[in-house]
């Protein structure tokens, strides 16, 4: 299959 | 010291039997605010945000903000043992190592508590920013469910477009490919059998069914679902929970190769 982004990646550290 | 009291507990069952699959253990949040929750599956791949505001409470007093770290599979296991129209109850104690669930049933005539273990987890909050979407879809929820579930009979990954034209579902596997194409209904007799598109944008994306198919547990929760979009973006599924608030899911896009 496609590989899948991080959901961290879109999200900020709170 | 906290006690909620909730009447249509049978929601915090359907909200537990929604999540339970998709993430372990994670952290109860209790403020002024409401009661809600943030988590990530274990692969880091969705992620999920309830909120259950206060006021939809019967009863909300919440001394000071407290988080509880459950495990869910527990916590479900627990609330199964409510009966759909019990009216849940969940005490705490500040800095207390367990949770109590009360259950009554409607007449009064039956009441149980059932106590279970909290347990420190060490989870990180994310910020979730504001986004403005290319593209909102608010169909019916048992469609929805029912689209991805037919898909993911055929493949592994749907890719999810809203033109002008409407929304089109695709799939593609070993045996053959599959389309669905769904159109904008306003024109229905009752709201929840409507299909309405905002669409500002175009906009194409790519998602594991595997984890669609889990979202869409939370079915029972409310009559239709809306999915947002935006290119590059995580997808929104979101139900909203009768007056109270919502559960949302949060899932990051496959890369297109």
């Amino acid at each position: 299959g496609l590989p899948q982004w991080h959901i961290t990646i879109f999200f900020n550290f709170g | 010291m906290l006690e909620l009291r909730l009447v249509q507990g049978s929601l915090l069952k359907k909200v537990m039997e929604s999540i339970k699959d998709l993430v372990n253990d994670a952290n109860f949040d209790c403020s002024a605010t409401g009661f809600s929750l943030q988590a990530m599956d274990s692969s880091h791949v969705a992620l999920v945000s309830l909120l259950l505001r206060s006021e939809g409470f019967e009863h909300y007093r919440c001394d000071r903000n407290l988080s509880m770290g459950m495990n869910l599979g527990n916590m479900a296991k627990m609330l199964k043992c409510a009966g759909n129209d019990d009216i849940v109850t969940v005490k705490a104690d500040d800095g207390g190592d367990c949770v109590t669930f009360m259950f009554e049933s409607p007449n009064q005539d039956k009441i149980a508590d059932f106590e279970m273990k909290l347990m420190d987890i060490d989870s990180e909050h994310l910020g979730i920013p504001e986004a403005e979407y290319e593209a909102i879809v608010r169909m019916p929820s048992a469609e929805f469910a029912r689209i991805c579930k037919d898909l993911s009979t055929i493949g592994d990954t749907v890719v999810i477009s809203v033109t002008k034209e409407g929304v089109k579902f695709s799939t593609r596997g070993d045996i053959g490919t599959a389309n669905i194409v769904l159109r904008q209904n306003t024109s229905v007799d009752k709201p929840e059998e409507a299909t309405i598109i905002e669409m500002e944008t175009p906009v194409s994306l790519t998602f594991a069914l595997r984890y669609m198919n889990s979202f869409t547990k939370a079915t029972p929760l409310a009559s239709q679902v809306t999915v947002s979009l935006s290119s590059e973006l995580p997808v929104v599924v979101e139900y909203k929970i009768a007056e109270m608030g919502y559960l949302r899911f949060y899932l990051a896009p496959k890369i297109e190769e």
